[in-house]
């Protein structure tokens, strides 16, 4: 028997929704430990790893390991179904192949619960050691989504280079080029964005960061990277679940970006690198 | 070639 009950249904709601466009099938773990998932995107070039431990759920019950494969397009229709001030409760029997959903609102007189079937599915599992990463970047969620979403209306890729007082995001296309610089920052400190292209030359805005874009950066080398914007933005849909991104380089590895979910556990996304030929 | 390796460059099955 699994049965996992969390108050808070919108932080579900919203993990299915960040990862239900990259993933089509995928298979949920269920052990003691918690609900986790790792899956990869069709092409096999960026992976999510989903984690909700156990101790975050009002309720946990899972008297031995079951994996549920779920197809997520189907697993976010039916979690649309809740409010997001809903209660959620998943349970599914050790040898069924049903997974059911139950919704509950804060009154407690609505109670919904909607029956999704399971499947079969094979997938490979990668496995990801436990890495020092050179650089470890630690910036506002909103502003990173800003960025991608940005650099990807003038190029398909970025390049990503932190050195130890700044992160700088670049993109070229057929239209121009833009450099995005965000300088490491404490309290009250400014930002700065520099977007060139070839039609209006130079741009600089300065913008307080009143919204606590801090920039942390910890880094042992120097690193660039470039990588698929189209991931990256599709990564930025879990925007609402962290205000903070951390976003992990190393030469020659894939990025790991990463949004924590409050009390629970996180969802980290891979991201393999694009390379010179 | 576009420069796009797959995350099976960099990790094992397992």
């Amino acid at each position: 028997m699994f049965e996992a009950r969390i108050l808070q249904g919108s932080i579900l709601k919203k993990v299915l929704e960040s990862i239900k466009d990259l993933v089509t099938d995928a298979n949920f773990e269920c052990t003691a430990n918690g609900f986790a998932l790792q899956a990869m995107d069709s092409s096999h070039v960026s992976l999510v790893a989903l984690m909700l431990r156990s101790t975050g759920f009002d309720h946990y019950r899972c008297d031995r390991d079951v994996t549920m494969g779920m197809n997520l397009l189907n697993m976010s229709k039916m979690l649309k179904c809740a409010d997001n001030d809903d209660t959620i409760t998943m349970k599914a029997d050790d040898a069924g192949d049903v997974v059911t959903f139950m919704f509950e609102n804060p009154k407690a007189d609505k109670i919904s619960d909607f029956q999704m079937k399971l499947m079969d599915i094979d997938t490979e599992h990668l496995g990801i050691p436990d890495t020092e990463y050179e650089a470890t970047v630690k910036m506002s969620s909103n502003e990173f989504q800003r960025i991608c979403r940005d650099l990807s209306s003038i190029g398909d890729t970025v390049t990503i280079a932190v050195t130890k007082d700044s992160v700088k995001f670049t993109t070229s296309g057929d239209i121009g080029e833009a450099n995005i610089t965000c300088r490491r920052t404490s309290d009250g400190d400014m930002k700065e964005e520099k977007v060139k292209t070839e039609e209006d030359g130079e741009k600089v805005h300065n913008t307080k960061s009143s919204e606590g874009q801090n920039v942390d950066i910890d880094l042992q080398e120097p690193v660039t990277l470039t990588f698929a914007l189209r991931y990256l933005n599709s990564f930025c849909k879990a925007t609402s679940l962290c205000e903070n991104v951390r976003l992990q380089l190393s030469k020659e590895l894939p990025v790991v970006v990463q949004y924590l979910i409050e009390d629970m556990g996180y969802v980290r996304f891979y991201l393999a690198p694009k390379i010179e030929e | 070639f576009d420069g796009q390796v797959g995350l099976a460059n960099f990790y094992a099955p397992g």
